[in-house]
């Protein structure tokens, strides 16, 4: 599914060039765990940029289901994204003063999916994350944890082949933890959609059957094994 | 320091009233470092935005340091936070494309420190969190836990009376949380600074020597003891 080599990502403040990726190989097949752990500032969400076509690499090449990545145009990236990708932001991204179903439902707009339909399966997805109860809500009208379910919502209404997400439960107690790690492990052992979670706690990577390391902006790690 | 009664906050949304805080009361002395626990949406930011007299409640009383807060005026309001409150928001709510020097000095300027003592004492803050090397960075070019650290960096600026932190170590890998965590213990334990903490991870709370839990919109737990 995903085989990335040699990738480099350098970000340039002023005159200043930061290297935040910096040569890392990585093969993922399809129907994987995986948890990506690390310092704060390794890379991490600077590699999970790259992997959900957010970003560009600065060198190295990048293959997604069999495609050449980092030779695609922006509007086929974009497609590639929409259709294959369901990717969970770190900081959520979501539209401060949208409704959470207008929030979710959203990619489906650029989908073709009709209005009724975006409707049902924004809310369905809602109730799976527990917010059944706030649909009407704007996305500034809700506890930092219920946003970042609004996030997680959004990332699975599309039904992606793949799904990235950057630090999904940092806002959330241990039992609504434990329900959004649920439904991740429901849906990569039933559907089979591959799963890439960032994580600063050993108790959510514990859920991968995979888990790689970042330090500095290198891959230090790359372990199978044992999971909860 | 803060003596809170039968404090409630409702929200409106459309015809529908969510009480968020459901008739708290709590006293904290000063120099007390107390944890704040409970499920995600049961109240607990609500309840910080009250103690941080960033919002007004809806009934009850309010007194900080003797002050009737529910009575003063959005002016007065303003001038205690500044001079006597810091506050490190869930979100952050950093200004994107300033560098995270003048970010962290904004609350200087309204003290009226001159521009030189601005920058120096923001840069030394900003160094003891771990970011002297990012000084020239805007906040939208930081990963994650650095802009947390930022907004940490931000609300101790002012050497505030009173440090409200919610959920300050959500996006922070162990060794930086326990750096974040320890700071904030030498800041209460050397100068006095009273401390209050939202946060979902038993390990955080347990530099607390006080802890609160919320449950559905009220205190249903308050215990002193042990901690790390
Ligand atoms: N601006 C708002 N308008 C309407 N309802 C709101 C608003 N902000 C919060 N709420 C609701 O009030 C309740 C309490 O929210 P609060 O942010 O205090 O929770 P929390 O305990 O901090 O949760 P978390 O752990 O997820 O951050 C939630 O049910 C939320 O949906
Ligand atoms: N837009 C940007 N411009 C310049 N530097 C950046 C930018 N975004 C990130 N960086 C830098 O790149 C490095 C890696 O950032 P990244 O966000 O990938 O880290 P991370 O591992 O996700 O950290 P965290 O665990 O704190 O979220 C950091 O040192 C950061 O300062
Ligand atoms: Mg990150
Ligand atoms: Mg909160």
């Amino acid at each position: 599914l995903i085989d990335i080599r040699e990738a480099w990502k350098t970000y340039q403040v002023g005159e200043v060039l930061i290297p935040a990726v910096r040569g890392v190989s990585l093969t993922v097949s399809a129907g994987e765990f995986l948890a990506i752990t690390g310092p704060s500032g390794s890379g991490k969400s600077t590699f999970m940029h790259l992997l959900g076509c957010l970003d560009r690499l600065s060198s190295g090449s990048y293959g997604f289901e069999g495609r050449r990545v980092h030779e695609l145009s922006r509007r086929e990236l974009a497609r590639l994204r929409n259709q294959r990708i369901g990717f969970v932001f770190q900081s959520f991204n979501l539209l401060a003063r949208t409704t959470i179903v207008d929030n979710v439902a959203l990619p489906l707009i650029y989908q073709g999916v009709r209005r009724a339909e975006r409707r049902r399966r924004a809310a369905e997805m809602l109730e799976r994350v527990g917010l059944g109860d706030r649909l009407r809500h704007h996305s500034n009208q809700l506890s930092g944890g219920q946003q970042q379910r609004v996030a997680v919502a959004r990332a699975l209404v599309t039904r992606p082949g793949m799904l990235l997400a950057d630090e999904p439960t940092g806002n959330l107690d241990s039992k609504t933890s434990t329900e959004i790690m649920g439904l991740f492990r429901t849906l990569n052992e039933q559907d089979g959609i591959t799963v890439v979670v960032v994580t600063h706690e050993a108790d959510i990577a514990a859920y991968a059957r995979r888990h790689v390391a970042f330090r500095d902006g290198q891959l230090v790690q790359d372990r199978s094994g044992a999971s909860a």
